[in-house]
């Protein structure tokens, strides 16, 4: 569903944010 | 041994991704969606995430959405 794709995108995103 | 997924998440294929064009990581996770990879959403995310930071790929404003990209 797209609401899992916006989950899977936020969960991403804040992993990314961690190192970059 | 037949393979249960036929898209693999490596670090080869996300790089091949971004040399060819700048993507968001929605557009990442759309190419290696669970039901093709096997993968559950965690480990993609984690799997990814790992991919990413190793790959320390260039990032760039599009229609004000983050992409990530590479250059040969």
């Amino acid at each position: 569903s797209s609401s899992e794709a916006d989950e899977m995108a936020a969960a991403l995103e804040a992993e990314l944010n961690d190192f970059m | 041994t037949p393979s249960s997924s036929d898209v693999q998440l490596t670090e080869d294929a996300v790089r091949r991704y971004l040399i060819r064009k700048p993507m968001t990581t929605k557009d990442l996770l759309k190419k290696f969606q669970t039901k093709r990879t096997g993968l559950s959403s965690e480990q993609t995310v984690n799997v990814l995430a790992q991919i990413l930071k190793r790959l320390n790929p260039e990032r760039k404003s599009i229609n004000e959405k983050m992409h990530f990209y590479l250059t040969e």
